[in-house]
């Protein structure tokens, strides 16, 4: 553990409070998108299989039960006591596609040929590519509520931490490297660099997000 | 170089 990766860990639980305490608040989920959260359950259920199969540390054992249940749990709010408010004309990206990229790469470079390997690897890229349907929406409708702007923000620079992380690793744990992470977390950053352009140079200041 | 022997990260 070093200070990046639990900055990164602390700062995608954030994100994952501040969607909910939006769900909640509002009683709404308008402007989120079903796919990109219901793809994020996907991603913890293939990663987080390794519960049953292995120990790291208590510290990563609960925070994958949380990961796990709260992404049910958002995704029951969204389908079953806020589903009147979903409007699913506007969260139209073929999800399709991104999960059968994700399992393409994911089946010709796993570490290893293995159930597990091949599913982690899948979670991996699928984590990389999630948000997309979440950032399409917002460039369709144009604009974001602050809290949710928040929230995109949060769980953007969760995975940049987590660069960081991976930079100190490498120096201080002999070369440590992962590259499917590696390559996958700076896609998965990437993606959001028009978000974070605007989410710095307007919501920062106090005005809504908004696309020019 | 070192390999990731286990995945320890979230």
């Amino acid at each position: 553990m070093n200070i990046f990766r639990l900055s990164g860990d602390l700062l995608h639980l954030a994100s994952i409070f501040i969607l909910i305490a939006r769900l909640h608040q509002t009683k709404s989920c308008a402007g989120i998108s079903l796919k990109t959260q219901y793809l994020y359950l996907l991603v913890f259920a293939t990663r987080y299989l390794d519960l049953f199969l292995g120990f790291v540390s208590v510290y990563n054992t609960l925070m994958k039960i949380f990961f796990l249940a709260s992404s049910g749990y958002i995704v029951y709010l969204m389908y079953s006591p806020l589903k009147a408010s979903y409007d699913k004309s506007l969260d139209s990206f073929r999800v399709e596609y991104i999960i059968a990229f994700a399992a393409v790469v994911a089946l010709a470079f796993p570490h290893k040929y293995s159930v597990v390997e091949v599913l982690w690897s899948f979670s991996i890229y699928l984590e990389s590519l999630a948000i997309i349907p979440q950032l399409f929406q917002m460039t369709r409708t144009g604009e974001a509520d602050n809290i949710t702007s928040h929230y995109v923000f949060a769980l953007g620079g969760y995975r940049a931490l987590y660069m960081l992380n991976w930079f100190y690793r490498y120096y201080t744990e002999d070369n440590y490297v992962d590259y499917i992470s590696w390559i996958a977390g700076i896609v998965q950053t990437a993606l959001y660099g028009d978000f974070f352009y605007i989410y710095i140079t307007r919501v920062l200041k106090g005005k809504s997000f908004k696309l020019p | 170089s070192a390999q990731p022997a286990e995945h320890d990260e979230l």
